[in-house]
């Protein structure tokens, strides 16, 4: 590496099953591949550090193999609230939104609030009118639930617990005591 | 969680970072992603996502602390990475990627298994799960 090389990290989380089956493993290996493919795109047609992670955050929200925009994990109530930022290294500008529901990507909302509004970070309701205001695309609840995640919620709420390994196999026979040496229940991935 | 960061060819940083949260969160609950300083950070020295247990890397500030390791230490990036996973996270459990402004990748974690994925411009691009 040296001064003027590009480079590209993705991540998709930390904190995996180890009885994750190999083709929820495999689907994720893919997803990270194109995501890291695009970015590379990107660079190579100049565009910015900034407009790239925005891109590939995008790229990482619409799937649903993530927990993050579609494939969220959910509340107590069986709703989604999500959240998200951005931070741009040339004059540390930086934008964040939390509690939202209804923005189809919440990390161009982040953008937004740091392009667009005299703050940094805006929150539920305040957030959802901002993005209207901008015009970001918004879905019905429903498109960011999933069976998947509805399964995960009652596997959480069977165990009492609020804090929750994500990424676990959908079968029942998942030991559910030990996840990273620590009980699962004050285990908190993201 | 999910989140990337980016050194373009001019040595420009960033970073950026989106979750759900966690599964039978309390409704209003804010995790470490939307946090400037604990989940993203970015500045001329370095871009920084994390991903984990929430609560532990709001209260280490961990982004924040990879550039300030580097600026105030002098550690490089895998260094300073290295140190806040190992210093600043107490019993707390979690994942980071973090690119600097000359081309450098790192990631770090003390999860079981980390979805992580990089490239850089000579050509190298990984992809993995586990150790």
């Amino acid at each position: 590496m040296g001064k003027g090389e590009w480079a590209i990290a993705v991540h998709g989380g930390a904190g995996v099953h180890p009885n994750l089956p190999k083709e929820s493993q495999y689907k994720a290996k893919q997803l990270l591949t194109r995501c890291l493919q695009l970015g590379v795109d990107a660079l190579r047609l100049s565009q910015s550090a900034l407009d790239v992670v925005e891109l590939i955050v995008r790229e990482l929200e619409i799937d649903p193999i993530f927990n993050s925009g579609r494939g969220s994990a959910l509340t107590a109530k069986g709703t989604v609230e999500m959240e998200a930022s951005i931070m741009d290294g040339v004059g540390r500008r930086c934008g964040a939104v939390s509690g939202l529901s209804t923005v189809k990507n919440p990390v161009s909302l982040a953008r937004l609030v740091m392009d667009k509004s005299p703050h940094s970070y805006l929150a539920f309701e305040g957030a959802e009118e901002f993005a209207k205001q901008q015009g970001a695309e918004t879905m019905d609840n429903s498109f960011f639930i999933t069976e998947e995640n509805l399964h995960m919620l009652n596997l959480a709420k069977q165990q009492n617990s609020i804090v929750f390994d994500y990424r676990i196999p959908s079968t029942n026979n998942v030991s559910m005591e030990k996840m990273n040496g620590l009980p699962m229940k004050i285990y908190a991935p993201e | 969680t999910v989140g990337c960061v980016v050194v373009d060819s001019q040595g420009r940083c960033a970073a950026a970072t989106s979750t759900g949260g966690l599964t039978n969160k309390m409704s209003g609950r804010i995790g470490d992603s939307p946090l400037i300083g604990a989940g993203t950070y970015a500045c001329n020295m370095c871009g920084v996502s994390c991903t984990g247990e929430g609560e532990a890397i709001i209260r280490s500030t961990l982004a924040r602390d990879v550039a300030a390791i580097m600026e105030y230490k002098g550690y490089k990036l895998q260094e300073a990475v290295d140190f806040v996973l190992n210093k600043r996270l107490d019993e707390g459990k979690a994942g980071l990627i973090a690119v600097s402004n000359h081309g450098e990748v790192a990631i770090g974690f003390n999860t079981v298994g980390m979805f992580r994925g990089w490239v850089t411009e000579n050509g190298i691009m990984e992809v993995k799960i586990w150790d």
